[in-house]
C-alpha cells in the first residue's frame, strides 16, 4: 500500500470470521499530513468489515479532534488500504473448493 | 503512559494509547 504517513494495523488476532475487528492507527510521518498534527498517540477502534465505510470512520476521527478536516482523505485511505488487505487475506485463507 | 477514551457522537469508541514499539524501530 502507498505510504500515506498514517499507519493502520490489526489490534487483535484475525480469526477470519468476526465482522468487527480491532484496529490501531497512528501517524508515522506527520510531514505527510496537510494539517498540523497534535501527537496524541495511537488510536484504537473497532471496524465492521461487512458494513462500515473507512471514510466515515476517518470523518469521525476528525470530528473527535484527532485530525484536521484537510487530512480526512489520507486517514480514510490508510484505513481503506488496511481493510482491503484484511479482506484479501481472508479470501486467500478460505479453503479452495469442497 | 496513560490511555484515554474518546466517544464520538455516533457512538464509536476511540481509545488513545501509546504508539507501538515497532514504530520507534522503523524511524
Amino acid at each position: 500500500a502507498e505510504d500515506t504517513g498514517v499507519r493502520v494495523e490489526l489490534n487483535e488476532e484475525d480469526d477470519g470470521k468476526k465482522s468487527s475487528i480491532a484496529l490501531k492507527l497512528w501517524v508515522e510521518d506527520p510531514k505527510k499530513l496537510k494539517g498540523k498534527y497534535k501527537d496524541t498517540g495511537a488510536i484504537e477502534f473497532t471496524f465492521n468489515l461487512a458494513n462500515e465505510d473507512p471514510e466515515v470512520v476517518a470523518q469521525e476521527m476528525v470530528e473527535s479532534g484527532f485530525f484536521l478536516d484537510c487530512d480526512v482523505k489520507v486517514v480514510g485511505k490508510s484505513i481503506r488500504d488496511r481493510v482491503a488487505l484484511i479482506k484479501w487475506r481472508r479470501e486467500r485463507t478460505v479453503s479452495p473448493g469442497n | 503512559s496513560t490511555t484515554a477514551q474518546v466517544v464520538h457522537s455516533a457512538g464509536r469508541r476511540f481509545i488513545v494509547s501509546p504508539v507501538p514499539e515497532s514504530r520507534l524501530r522503523e524511524q
